[in-house]
């Protein structure tokens, strides 16, 4: 599925993922 | 420490955000700033447990955010550098801040060049990360793949402009780059009201 590097990174670390800064409010 | 009013004002014009906006956003920062350390100040164990809920372990891409975050390189992240930072993540931030940021995050040795050993060890830290296997050749193959895309010179490393123009063909990189909840903080952290300084 993934056969471009970025596009695995930046979908799958989860410390990229900044969205549970607001998620844990 | 109190954020002055002049303060959120200078903030509000060197960011996406506006005045009541900062205001909000700083009560996200004093949440977190005091979830270990009650010292104003957001260290790195603080941002681990807001992203992870556990304040230990070692994340390679926590490391790289926690250092863009910290533009005075003192170890901590001050509120003006929390909202500088998530300026760039706002929806109206440019699509070239975004980028650069990405690329910043990207060239973990911060040589000005995004280098194949870099995404080599990107592509294995997830992977560890995540309890996945992936054979070498496929992993070879998954970076060559990438590489003969984004490096145009065929120099071994992706450059500035070189990923300018392999994001402008792949938008989708820049996914995280933009946190719809930002277009929307005064809701999200209603409490500022109580200590707002001024009316937007």
């Amino acid at each position: 599925k993934f056969f471009n590097a970025f596009e695995f990174i930046s979908s799958m670390s989860s410390g990229f993922d900044l969205s549970s800064l607001f998620e844990s409010k | 420490r109190t954020c002055q009013h002049a303060d959120l004002e200078r903030l509000a014009r060197e960011s996406q955000f506006s005045v009541n906006e900062v205001e909000a956003l700083y009560e996200l920062f004093k949440k977190l700033s005091c979830s270990i350390i009650d010292d104003g100040l957001i260290h790195k164990e603080e941002l681990r447990l807001a992203l992870f809920q556990a304040p230990y372990g070692e994340n390679l891409f926590l490391d790289r955010v926690f250092d863009l975050f910290d533009e005075k390189k003192n170890g901590v992240i001050e509120f003006e550098e929390f909202i500088h930072a998530l300026s760039v993540f706002h929806p109206y931030a440019s699509i070239q801040e975004k980028t650069d940021f990405a690329f910043r995050l990207y060239d973990l040795r911060q040589t000005g060049f995004i280098e194949r050993e870099e995404v080599q060890q990107m592509v294995s830290a997830i992977l560890l990360e995540s309890d996945m296997m992936l054979s070498d050749e496929l992993l070879t193959m998954i970076i060559d793949k990438t590489f003969a895309d984004a490096d145009s010179d065929k120099d071994g490393k992706i450059s500035k402009d070189e990923w300018n123009v392999y994001v402008h063909k792949h938008p989708s990189l820049l996914k995280n780059m933009t946190l719809p909840y930002l277009k929307d903080v005064t809701t999200a952290f209603p409490s500022f009201i109580f200590n707002t300084e001024v009316e937007d």
